[in-house]
């Protein structure tokens, strides 16, 4: 599996907003990102996990941290027709990826992953996944011992 | 962003697991992955949104059918230690990707993708994206009809 890594990447501008308890009927997603759409807004990561309780559940995404403030303004002012409970608006997170174009399964290489995280005490926000990479969201002020530990891990020292 | 999108992909092959109220502490997600990559176990996707109290969240991941019943297994024969409140096993569902090679921003192909799914009364009950893709988890009763649909919103319908 070791053989599966070729490379780490991060991005620093990402500023994370998660919105609590929206409706987990059919519309209720399209009805968020509608209107961010319509503002030109860029969306980088979107996570949702399956509800709780089959009523609601948390939708997580992130912008560039310059269209933060756009951001929760367009969000605030279409509160009503979006139902969700609570708006979470947070700076200071940087997503970290590895990427492996053989990843048949994500299973040892994610393991390693989180293994090299935990190790440096970092403590992991969000995961999303794709066939071919891992990417999680940190705080930013791991970022720097993250990538030099999950490039040990994975082999990928540089000199 | 109509021309962003190349392709719509899907697979059938998923079984859902979720385990809820994990602790949210350095360490937890590797406790997870590690037995399963001792047991060899294949992980597609993973989805972790932020912690709703700073002291649990969810966890789901897919596994191959296959695998779903020797997975429970092995989570539960690990409960003690990695301290879930429950474990939700789930068939019945199938991952739909929108694939788009120069989406810079995941707004509006998402949005269009939300909508389309949404129009036809699809619930999404999962969200991921990397920088190229968007996937849900969708009720498995839906796939045709979610093809079709996201085929002709994007202007892909083959003849
Ligand atoms: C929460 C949201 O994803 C909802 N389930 C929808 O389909 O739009
Ligand atoms: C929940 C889990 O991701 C935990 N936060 C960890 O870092 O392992």
């Amino acid at each position: 599996e070791k053989a599966v890594v070729s490379g780490v990447t991060y991005s620093r501008d990402e500023a994370k907003i998660t919105l609590r308890k929206v409706p987990d009927r059919p519309g209720v997603a399209a009805s968020i990102f509608g209107p961010l759409a319509d503002s030109a807004i860029n969306v980088d990561m979107i996570v949702q996990n399956i509800s709780p309780d089959t009523k609601s559940t948390d939708m997580t995404f992130t912008v560039g941290r310059s269209d933060l403030d756009r951001t929760v303004q367009v969000l605030e002012s279409h509160r009503e027709d979006l139902g969700f409970s609570d708006l979470v608006a947070e700076e200071g997170v940087v997503k970290v990826s590895v990427i492996g174009v053989g990843m048949r399964s994500h299973t040892g290489v994610a393991q390693q992953m989180f293994q090299a995280l935990a190790s440096k005490g970092i403590n992991i926000q969000v995961i999303t996944t794709s066939e071919i990479k891992i990417s999680v969201l940190i705080d930013e002020a791991y970022l720097e011992l993250a990538l030099r530990s999950l490039h040990t891990v994975y082999g990928l020292d540089v000199t």
